[in-house]
């Protein structure tokens, strides 16, 4: 076999259909998706935050930025030409999932063409499985993968299948030259809505349009800001340290675990943000931290309040997932790997934790600091030593 | 959870499409493209991503960052805006939730 590529493979074992010509029938945005946007994202301190399908060393203009964000909220409804092959074509049954009707963290499945129309063969639905990790209004996000191409994917639920939950805005997001990996998503709802009123208006000879349009599942309701999520999320804090911030976890009312490196150097005093019902901001102060030579990059914050109304988690036992402590960077490409996370098994953490809970006493924490030679060498990624082979004179 | 997410995939699959956007007189000028979903098939109805029709656009993307601008008719794009779908073959699933591959002209109990 050589190089030469051959005939395109069939999808599945069948192959493609032609393409269809079509005409566009109108574009439509979702205003309430553009001001959600344009509030989380349009003040200076989103300067840092790109959306572009391009990674962060393309220059791209000032202009191209521009635009790209003017159209990041934009849709457009096309009309296929009927074939004269296929009279009568129908595929399964689709609705539209209400707005907020799908919960954070319900899991979701994008379907795509990663780079387009870029060998179909090979990327014409691609599905990819994640979970609707955040809301704020019609603006969604999730950490299912999308890649370059991909705007206007279908999101949909798992379940009942063929629930649109939203379309794909923009695919890639990266902030500070990282890629974050959340997709950004605006919810199907309004859209159709937005189709169904633009029709009456732009095209009432097509007004008629609206009746093949998917129906809405569930019943709307007014949304909060945010949607809450599962209660245990609340135990998740935001730890700020000057100009560094990370998260944490309250593991007692006035206890935060969280790591070394989001508190660093002399500061002692952090801002942890917790977000209930309500926004609560409370002042703490690192009560330890391990060193830098430490392979775990773990710090203790004891906050000057309370922080009530979290269900403050049960550590487990016998279970070794614990705090992230810090993701992956490649130091001679300068990549960064956010989706490869080294954890501290909280079971670890535990004894020291209810030591210092109980007494006051920090003397657990500091045996992090004296980490054995093996998990030294995990933290440096490096491979484990053989033993050394005995001489045998 | 596993047949309801093969039922989900499946489901997902025969929406999508892929759709191109190209100036007709100018082939050689390049094409644009974008991922997009299947409303209805028959009137064939796709929603897909507005951001491949700014080179089209008459008054320039400037028409797109207008505060009372929520919907722009199809001829605020020029004449010239050639545009494909394209989406995998049908394969219609019955009522037991199995797939007839290739069989065209299958629908769903009711679509």
């Amino acid at each position: 076999a050589g190089l030469e590529p051959g005939p395109p493979a069939p999808l599945h074992g069948r192959s493609l259909q032609t393409p269809r010509r079509a005409e566009l029938l109108l574009l439509l945005s979702c205003p309430d998706f553009r001001a959600h946007f344009e509030r989380l994202f349009g003040d200076e301190e989103a300067e840092q935050w790109r959306f572009a399908s391009v990674a962060p060393d393309y220059e791209a203009s000032e202009d191209e930025e521009e635009d790209q964000l003017r159209a990041l909220g934009w849709f457009a409804l096309l009309r296929v030409r009927p074939s004269l092959e296929v009279a009568e074509e129908r595929g399964p049954a689709m609705a539209v999932a209400s707005l907020g009707t799908v919960p954070k963290g319900a899991p979701l499945l994008a379907c795509g063409s990663p780079f387009g129309a870029f060998c179909p063969d090979i990327f014409l639905n691609t599905l990819s499985r994640g979970v609707l990790s955040n809301a704020a209004g019609p603006l969604l996000l999730t950490d299912a993968r999308c890649l370059p191409g991909s705007e206007g994917s279908g999101v949909f639920a798992a379940g009942p299948p063929g629930i649109l939950v939203a379309l794909v805005a923009a695919p890639l997001c990266w902030k500070a030259r990282e890629w974050v990996g959340l997709t950004l998503l605006c919810a199907a709802a309004p859209l159709i809505r937005a189709v169904r009123t633009a029709l009456g208006h732009l095209r009432p000879a097509d007004a008629a349009l609206a009746a093949v349009l998917p129906p809405e599942l569930g019943t709307p309701r007014v949304l909060p800001l945010r949607s809450p999520g599962p209660p245990w999320a609340a135990a998740a804090v935001l730890v700020e340290c000057g100009a560094v911030w990370g998260s944490g976890v309250a593991v007692a009312p006035h206890l935060v675990l969280t790591c070394r490196h989001v508190v660093p150097g002399e500061e002692s005093r952090v801002l942890v943000r917790c977000d209930t019902t309500e926004s609560v901001t409370i002042w703490g102060r690192v009560v330890f931290a391990t060193q830098e030579t430490s392979p775990y990059d773990v710090a203790v914050v004891s906050l000057e309040e309370a922080l009530d109304g979290i269900p403050i988690p049960v550590p487990t036992k016998h279970f070794n997932e614990g705090i992230i402590a810090s993701n992956t960077r490649d130091n001679t490409t300068g990549a960064t790997y956010p989706h490869l996370n080294f954890s501290i098994p909280i079971t670890l953490l535990q004894p020291a934790l209810r030591r210092y809970s109980e007494t006051g006493d920090l003397g657990g924490f500091q045996e992090l600091d004296y980490a054995t030679e093996p998990i030294q060498v995990v933290w440096r990624l490096q491979r484990p030593l053989n033993e050394v082979p005995r001489s045998k004179l | 959870m596993g047949r309801q997410w093969r039922l989900a995939m499946r489901a997902a699959e025969q929406a999508g499409c892929v759709v191109s956007a190209s100036r007709a007189k100018q082939p050689e000028a390049g094409s644009w493209s974008c991922s997009g979903v299947i409303l209805s098939r028959n009137p064939g109805l796709v929603l897909c991503h507005g951001g491949i029709f700014l080179p089209f656009l008459r008054a320039g993307s400037e028409t797109l960052a207008t505060a009372e601008a929520i919907f722009l008719p199809g001829d605020s794009c020029g004449d010239d805006l050639r545009l494909q779908v394209q989406w995998a073959p049908t394969a219609a699933v019955g009522s037991n939730g199995l797939v007839d591959q290739g069989r065209p002209g299958l629908c769903t109990p009711q679509c």
